[in-house]
């Protein structure tokens, strides 16, 4: 995945996300693709939930999934989550689960409840940075105010090196793939180089959905995995997604 | 050939959007999930318009299991285990697993599958 949360000049915030998912999971030789890949895009779907006909949150996701991965609350905050890969994986948190150590929470039930029920940027960055996890994750956090943005490291017990913006040190966007900010990414897996490249051509005052949405479909920013796309923009309360498709020559990740 | 070679890259696109061409393969259409309703019949009438997607979805995980484990213990496994697993997630998420295996008419174990994929994956 990789994930962008952008403030413009006027102190706008412009959030975007590529969601990657189905790696090794079943090569279609012929069609140059991932099976599991090609079978959520029909699944991906825009979600409007609403509690007493008003929108309390606004969400991309798969059919099926009741989890979140990606959404934003109107107003006051978007929420992106990557995977993050570690032998201290969420298979160590589903054992523990079955064990009865049940204090740690879902990743995607996580999210979910702090859309559904955070009423402030602080109050989101709080939940996503304290609450014990079954897995690691990133999260990257977007609000609604000038300097409002973060990518919160998570291990599953804590939060490591959370990184903000800061337009002072000319930190005027945060982009974040699947690898811990203050590492190299793996060299065969670089979509870090070519998206923060692609976000320094573009400069801070012509930011947009229009140019985030470039740098998203760049390969290999865009690439075999990428299942949707998705651009947010809290003060107005717009959310739009795309299905995306990676012609060849692209990379299977 | 040689484009496959990581790190390929290319020069900074330009001008896709709004959202055209190869590598726009549709909209996303937007559904509203009604939190007032019980958490068992929130989200029957989008998978009901999906269970058919969601069917051949968890059809290619099965393959891909079968490929793994060919005896098919794997999705035995699944189709037993996961289902007790739905009990102990916390409300209203269990509820809304079985809403959606009930509206799907895929089983529970599989739904449940689908939901834990992430947390399965991290490693």
């Amino acid at each position: 995945c990789t994930s962008v949360v952008a403030e413009d000049s006027n102190g706008n915030l412009i959030h975007g996300r590529n969601l990657d998912f189905g790696l090794f999971m079943g090569w279609d030789m012929k069609n140059k693709s991932w099976q599991i890949t090609e079978q959520l895009k029909p699944l991906v779907v825009n979600i409007d939930f609403r509690r007493s006909n008003h929108t309390v949150f606004k969400s991309t996701g798969f059919a099926g999934y009741a989890g979140m991965l990606t959404g934003m609350k109107p107003h006051s905050f978007s929420l992106t989550i990557n995977e993050r890969f570690s032998m201290d994986g969420g298979y160590i948190g589903i054992i523990e689960w079955l064990l009865h150590h049940r204090d740690a929470m879902w990743m995607g039930f996580l999210t979910r409840t702090v859309l559904e029920n955070a009423t402030s940027y602080e109050e989101a960055r709080s939940l996503l940075s304290q609450t014990k996890l079954l897995a690691p994750a990133y999260y990257i956090l977007g609000g609604n105010q000038t300097g409002q943005g973060c990518i919160i490291t998570r291990a599953r017990t804590e939060s490591l090196k959370p990184l903000e913006l800061n337009l002072k040190q000319g930190r005027w966007y945060l982009l974040q793939t699947n690898y811990d900010h203050w590492k190299a990414p793996l060299f065969l897996d670089d979509r870090r180089t070519p998206g923060m490249k692609c976000m320094n051509q573009t400069l801070q005052p012509n930011i947009s959905f229009k140019t985030l949405y470039d740098v998203l479909s760049t390969k290999p920013v865009l690439n075999k995995l990428t299942t949707y796309t998705t651009l947010m923009e809290v003060s107005k309360g717009k959310l739009e997604s795309f299905v995306r498709d990676c012609p060849n020559p692209c990379m299977p990740w | 050939s040689t484009q496959y070679v990581p790190p390929y890259t290319e020069e900074c696109r330009t001008g896709m959007y709004p959202p055209q061409g190869p590598t726009f393969k549709g909209a996303v259409t937007w559904y509203t999930v009604d939190l007032d309703l019980p958490p068992s019949k929130r989200w029957s009438a989008l998978m009901s318009e999906k269970k058919d997607d969601i069917a051949n979805m968890i059809k290619v995980i099965k393959d891909i299991a079968d490929a793994f484990v060919p005896s098919g213990k794997l999705i035995d496994f699944v189709d037993k285990v996961l289902p007790l697993i739905v009990d102990t997630l916390p409300y209203p998420y269990d509820e809304e697993l079985k809403g959606i295996a009930s509206a799907s008419g895929v089983p529970l174990g599989e739904i449940a599958l689908f939901n834990l994929f992430y947390e399965v994956f991290t490693v």
